[in-house]
């Protein structure tokens, strides 16, 4: 899987996603990165969120739109919001998801958080030089 | 903080540093660097954020060391069975789609439906028919084959599970 986030001059969000899903996966089977909401959401209001990992339980968990929901219902930050995500929803027990996700809210905060052992992943903000990590 | 900024990623899970060499690696680093950079300046140019992401994620399709577009996983069947989304926080305008075989690029074809269907989400043949009435590209199966992938795909093949795309060993029952 694959993904993009970013925010433009113009202080708009956008949010894409990309796989080839499950090898060996069989029925038909889709996961979370085609469903707006659950592997890819954008709203200039909140965030734009791209998701990676075992798709069932972010789509069950609705999860890119959840992350804008804490923010814009909860008021919690980006990271906050990624975090409890990330490192306690998707840690209990009836949804054991593996992956992450990359966000970025309309003041140019980021947040990249997986709870796998690695993430291939980069970014690079005005004015800065790019990172660019694979593993934790 | 920032006017503006590019994050990508390029998939989560237990990656195995003996499943791959150096030679990959380096694949892998580069081909992030050169879609954080595409992305970095567009964005300086001006460029809409919605435009910005469906151009990086094309260009991590278009390698090989990605499970998206050219370096997507192999089905149960034998085939490659793609899907992408886009979505603009601008206005909340959302385009995908899924089991879609042979489309070069997915996030393309989801660009495509968000601008021209009217619709939100096109799957299998009916999107690569929508694609088609839009010049998006299309490729043989043999553009998408990959020997690394091949060899994951044969290990699990005669099994009744599936793996995520960067696992170890941790293949998941159906059902």
């Amino acid at each position: 899987t694959v993904g993009a986030v970013a925010l433009d001059i113009h202080g708009n969000v956008a949010a894409a996603t990309s796989t080839g899903g499950m090898t060996n996966k069989k029925h038909g089977r889709i996961g979370d990165s085609s469903i707006i909401g659950a592997g890819t959401y954008a709203n200039n209001a909140t965030c734009a969120v791209s998701c990676t990992g075992h798709g069932e339980p972010f789509l069950r968990a609705v999860s890119a739109y959840d992350i804008s929901c804490l923010m814009e219902y909860k008021g919690l930050s980006l990271e906050d919001a990624a975090n409890y995500l990330i490192h306690e929803k998707m840690k209990q027990d009836h949804l054991q998801g593996e992956g992450g996700l990359i966000a970025i809210d309309h003041q140019g905060n980021i947040a990249i958080t997986f709870n796998t052992v690695g993430m291939y992943r980069g970014y690079r903000r005005s004015g800065e030089k790019e990172h660019i990590a694979l593993y934790k | 903080m920032s006017n503006f900024a590019i994050v990508v990623h390029g998939g989560a899970g237990t990656i195995t540093p003996d499943l791959y060499t150096a030679e990959i690696e380096k694949g892998i680093r580069d081909t992030l660097f050169e879609a954080v950079e595409a992305g970095y300046f567009l964005l300086r140019e001006g460029e809409v954020a919605v435009n910005v992401v469906s151009h990086v994620v094309m260009v991590l399709e278009n390698s090989p060391f990605f499970n998206a577009g050219k370096g997507s996983v192999f089905t149960n069947d034998g085939t490659h069975e793609m899907e992408a989304a886009i979505m603009n926080g601008a206005n909340l305008d959302a385009g995908a789609a899924c089991a879609v075989k042979n489309v070069r690029n997915p996030i393309v074809l989801a660009r495509k439906i968000l601008e021209k269907s009217g619709h939100v989400y096109l799957h299998g043949k009916g999107a690569e028919e929508f694609g088609r009435l839009y010049h998006v590209a299309f490729e043989p199966e043999e553009y998408f084959f990959d020997q690394f992938r091949y060899d994951e795909w044969r290990k699990i093949k005669a099994s009744n599970t599936y793996r995520l795309d960067h696992s170890k060993d941790n293949a998941k029952k159906f059902g």
